[in-house]
């Protein structure tokens, strides 16, 4: 499995999914944040995968996107820590985790 | 010079001097914060340095502290991001930075 079908997979498996980085403050912040609402998700640890970086190169060309954390709802890429929190703020958020069965 | 001693000279000359790292957003925020306050400082960034993985060791051997962002304002070790956020919320921070000389 290429990179990018690893990446395309998990998205596609998955109701929340988030690519992360082990020792990251905003990575930790979002996942306090999905906690917090109770929503189910798959951190991806990019730091402690095999093909991590490919993987974050292979997010990079599919979405635009090549920092973390880079998160997933629903298939829909949802972008960083600062959009997770904006979505939040104008409860567009929790709405979006029902629809994608994870709340 | 060994690491230990790079990291408490950078200390003891700068009046405000925060260890970093280029791609972390705690870092940037710190950054963000200061300039914002107006005040000058040395930021080091440990993932330019060509033996930062050794002075980030040796900063957690002097401070217990072994992340980034690492904060210093004449020479009195302030912390983390929180740390300096958590004063400056307090009214702390712009006294401590005038005091060193560097606002
Ligand atoms: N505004 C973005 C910031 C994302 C960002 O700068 N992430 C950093 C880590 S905090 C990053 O990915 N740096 C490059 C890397 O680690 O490969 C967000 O809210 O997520
Ligand atoms: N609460 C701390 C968090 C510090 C932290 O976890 N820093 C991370 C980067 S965001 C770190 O240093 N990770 C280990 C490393 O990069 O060596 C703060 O406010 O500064
Ligand atoms: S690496 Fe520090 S906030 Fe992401």
């Amino acid at each position: 499995m290429t990179a990018m079908e690893k990446v395309k997979e998990l998205v596609e498996s998955n109701g929340l999914v988030v690519f992360s980085k082990t020792w990251c403050s905003y990575c930790i912040r979002v996942r306090d944040l999905f906690n917090e609402i109770g929503a189910k998700g798959k951190f991806v640890q990019l730091d402690e995968e095999e093909d991590g970086e490919d993987m974050q190169f292979a997010l990079l060309e599919w979405t635009g996107q090549r920092t973390v954390p880079n998160v997933f709802i629903g298939g829909e890429h949802v972008g960083g820590c600062d959009d997770t929190v904006r979505k939040h703020r104008r409860e567009e958020l929790i709405p979006m985790l029902e629809s994608a069965g994870v709340l």
